[in-house]
């Protein structure tokens, strides 16, 4: 996965994802394709969270899983989950919970809680630091000011890391991988360099929803297991989702 | 197959996507209850999950039997439901029912994150 929160010049805030999921999961050998990536294109919905026929919140969903991974909330926040992998991983928290371990949350339920129930971005910053999980991840987290945005590493129950927009070395974006952005990431899945590279020369002035698309367009960033693309603007709650299919030749991951 | 390092230049040409892949949007209605909220999206969206899910068995069924496989998840995994936080079991439930597919799998794929990082 690609994450991206970007702050045009005007301090509106732009949070976009590549969400990429199936890797090693079958391989489709007649189309080239990752199997169960393909399974899952279909199934992409956006979801409108309605409650006394207003929008409480909008969010991105496979058909059938319930949980959130990406959404937003109008006025208040944006929010994304990107994958981390760490020999301490989910099932390690998902055999915890089986013995009766309940302290630990699921993480597709407790983001789809924290989009819907958070009343500003420092509570759901400060819930998204505090609590428990049972699987490890990095959470984007966008606010609806200048200057909010960060990513927060997560350990199943500790925080590792708290990267804040304001202090990255661009000052205007902020943007994870899958991979600990304090160390280098892995010569075999470096897609943070080719997005920090195509986000520099997009440039603040023209930082919007279409340039950062263009970024998540661009070959490793997107890659054959890019299931979609989805654009979110906080203040006007807008979410936007375009379902990809890299075309070959694309990079397996 | 390109190689890294990364070899396309910065796209600048990919905004505005064709409309065809842009995403539709349904409505849940959080004053339903539970059982009732997906349960038009889940119908309609049926084959599509059921294949989905057939993939993931498919997979499980290349390291194990797959006969015991589906029975052990669909008896296990539908127990798990009842011990989810609320309202997410009952929305399972609700998924499953609309779509004719048993709760376990409906259960699995929900959990699927977690057991993922395996």
């Amino acid at each position: 996965c690609t994450s991206i929160i970007a702050e045009a010049p005007n301090g509106t805030l732009y949070h976009a994802r590549n969400l990429d999921f199936g890797l090693f999961l079958g391989w489709d050998t007649e189309n080239d394709k990752w199997a169960l990536t393909e399974k899952l294109r279909p199934l992409i919905i956006n979801v409108d969270y309605q409650s006394g026929g207003k929008t409480v919140a909008r969010a991105v969903h496979f058909t059938g899983y319930i949980g959130v991974l990406t959404g937003v909330k109008p006025g208040v926040l944006t929010l994304s989950m990107n994958e981390r992998f760490q020999l301490d991983g989910g099932y390690v928290g998902f055999i915890k919970w089986l013995l009766g371990d309940h302290s630990g949350k699921w993480m597709g339920f407790f983001l789809r809680e924290t989009l819907v129930s958070s009343a500003s971005y420092e509570a759901a910053k400060s819930s998204i630091m505090t609590e428990e999980l049972l699987a490890p991840a990095y959470f984007i987290l966008g606010g609806n000011s200048s200057g909010q945005g960060c990513v927060i590493t997560r350990s199943r129950e500790t925080m590792d890391n708290l990267e804040e927009l304001k202090k990255t070395e661009s000052g205007w974006f902020i943007l994870q991988t899958n991979y600990d952005n304090w160390k280098t990431p892995p010569f075999f899945d470096d897609r943070r360099t080719p997005a920090t590279k195509c986000m520099n020369k997009m440039t603040k002035e023209k930082a919007g929803l279409a340039g950062i698309y263009n970024v998540l367009s661009t070959k490793p960033v997107m890659n054959l297991l890019t299931t979609y693309t989805a654009l979110m603007q906080v203040n006007s709650g807008y979410l936007e989702t375009y379902i990809r299919d890299c075309p070959q030749p694309c990079f397996p991951w | 197959q390109d190689v890294p390092p990364f070899t396309e230049d910065c796209r600048t040409d990919a905004y505005p996507p064709n409309e065809k892949d842009r995403v539709k949007t349904f409505v849940l209605n959080l004053d339903l209850p539970p059982k009732e909220r997906w349960s038009n999206l889940a119908k309609e969206k049926a084959p599509e999950l059921k294949a989905m899910i057939q993939s993931i068995i498919d997979l499980v069924g290349s390291v194990v039997n797959v006969t015991e496989a589906i029975a052990f998840i669909d008896k296990e995994f539908a127990l798990l439901a009842d011990q989810l936080p609320a309202p997410y079991g009952d929305e399972m439930k609700g998924i499953a029912t609309a779509a004719d597919i048993p709760l376990g799998q409906v259960v699995l794929y929900n959990v699927f994150y977690e057991i993922f990082t395996l």
